[in-house]
């Protein structure tokens, strides 16, 4: 059931 | 200044937000009013737009930053009735928005507003490799089917089939939805899509959502999850991170 990210890497790309 | 027809529908708004955020900043120009913040723990981001032509009414001047204590708001708006309409008031002098039910009568609830600025974040340019559109209420149904199952769920996009599924220690559940079903409206896909989602997060999300609604969803293969749809004359857009391997 996997780890929770957060949305934050996705906002530098 | 600016009126709703409903106050009963904005509540749902208020409501849904209300889940995700404590506290929400909302910016009120010439266009309506917008408003986009993340969760504290930066896993769920909620961004609101309210274009004018939803208000009955809108006067404006300049542009407004008004920080809104949600708990506080939500138990306002918990006041409404079916046939309320709703007014909001800024009132700068006393640093106050003014929360008018107008309906036979004229009741008014002044919520002291929070000193706190606006996000500056913008939404992420994500490419998707996956387009869902399907009834709201259907979505909703199967993450409660899921709730019952686990935690978590997984979306995916696969042979032109829109899945929900998840798996318990005991037991499984899945919902399918493919073109002969009638829950989906529309499916846009290149290549697979799967991620996992906690299944809190997207149930608070979905609250708002009730028969006749139609979400947008936007997946990837461990990508966050973008899910829309338009509730009280409000556009809800939600980015939720995944959960990983």
């Amino acid at each position: 059931d996997g780890k929770q990210i957060t949305l934050d890497s996705f906002f530098k790309t | 200044r600016a009126t709703l027809e409903s106050a009963k529908e904005f509540k749902k708004v208020v409501d849904t937000v209300a889940q995700i955020l404590d506290e929400i900043c909302l910016i009120a120009n010439e266009d309506g009013i917008t408003a986009r913040a993340m969760d504290p723990s930066h896993v769920a981001l909620v961004s609101l737009e309210i274009p004018r032509l939803s208000f009955e009414d809108y006067e404006i001047e300049g542009e407004k930053e008004i920080g809104i204590d949600l708990e506080a708001f939500k138990k306002i708006m918990n006041r409404a009735k079916s046939k309320d309409k709703l007014i909001l008031e800024l009132d700068e002098e006393k640093n106050k928005l003014n929360v008018i039910f107008e309906n036979s009568g004229r009741r008014k609830f002044s919520l002291a507003l929070l000193d706190i600025s606006a996000s500056e974040i913008k939404m992420p340019e994500i490419e998707y490799p996956a387009v869902v559109m399907l009834k709201g209420d259907a979505f909703k149904e199967a993450l409660k089917d899921a709730d019952l199952i686990s935690d978590y769920v997984i979306l995916k996009v696969e042979d032109n089939k829109f899945i929900v599924e998840t798996k318990g220690e005991l037991n499984d559940f899945s919902a399918e939805f493919d073109e002969d079903s009638s829950a989906l409206i529309s499916i846009e896909s290149q290549g697979h899509a799967k991620s996992a989602f906690n299944l809190e997060y997207l149930l608070d999300m979905v609250k708002g959502i009730k028969a006749g609604d139609i979400v947008k969803l936007y997946l990837g293969t461990d990508m966050p999850l973008k899910l829309e749809y338009s509730l009280g004359g409000a556009n809800l857009t939600f980015l939720l991170a995944p959960r990983i391997e």
